[in-house]
């Protein structure tokens, strides 16, 4: 396998091996990835965070994931709408075979990590951008501190039903955790992350 | 950034393959 290929499978289980050894009920991880902008318009050489990989688990409640996916009909058809055209574009055009998974709903939290993945965050923007320009934990727990952070990606995070959203700088990007439930700060968790993303561990 | 579109594409595939074990096992 190639080398992109390697990083690509060890991030993924890096992601998976986050999750599922936080014993607690984390619904998505994403790591944004540093690359550098070489065309920036200033000449300089801008670094941005962009979508490296992430993990999506789910709600374990059947009952939450019900209540997050209580979009408008327009909405929700929208929603299908676009994993129809993904699915049709990933599994090479090979329309019109029929997939039940295409007309299940899509819920709240698997359309923000789904949103997530055209998103990028210049060095010191957005909750990704702030944390790793400044190298710390932002840990925000309760749909009020997502709201009062005053940061977008947060407000979107608490409108699409996360009540926990955390990101952890690592060597080489962002570690960012979301739940649907709140999840209190724990140096155990950030641990994790050092030792699963940064080299000198 | 070559990597990035491919990067994007391989999580795509792994999330919706993932959606319909889901929904399947659900």
């Amino acid at each position: 396998p190639s080398l992109s290929q390697f990083n690509e499978d060890t991030l993924q289980q890096r992601l998976q091996a986050l999750i599922e050894s936080a014993g607690e009920g984390w619904t998505y991880a994403i790591f944004w990835q540093i690359s550098h902008d070489f065309e920036s318009p200033t000449g300089d050489n801008t670094v941005v965070l962009g979508w490296g990989d992430g993990y999506y688990k789910g709600e374990e409640d059947k009952e939450k994931k019900k209540k997050s996916s209580n979009s408008n009909p327009a909405e929700q058809e929208h929603r299908k709408r676009v994993i129809r055209e993904l699915n049709s574009l990933i599994s090479g055009g090979g329309g019109g075979v029929s997939d039940e998974s295409n007309d299940e709903e899509v819920t709240d939290t698997e359309w923000f990590f789904l949103v997530s993945m055209t998103q990028s965050f210049a060095n010191g923007v957005g909750l990704p951008g702030e944390s790793f320009l400044n190298s710390r934990v932002i840990w925000l727990s309760g749909s009020g501190a997502l709201t009062g952070s005053g940061c977008e990606r947060a407000s979107q995070g608490q409108i699409y039903g996360l009540q926990t959203m955390v990101c952890i700088a690592a060597e080489n990007g962002v570690v960012e955790l979301g739940s649907s439930e709140v999840i209190s700060q724990s140096s155990d968790l950030m641990d994790k992350v050092n030792s699963l993303f940064n080299s000198n561990n | 950034i070559p990597s990035v579109p491919q990067a994007r594409k391989a999580s795509l595939a792994r999330f919706l393959e993932k959606r319909k074990e889901r929904l399947m096992s659900a």
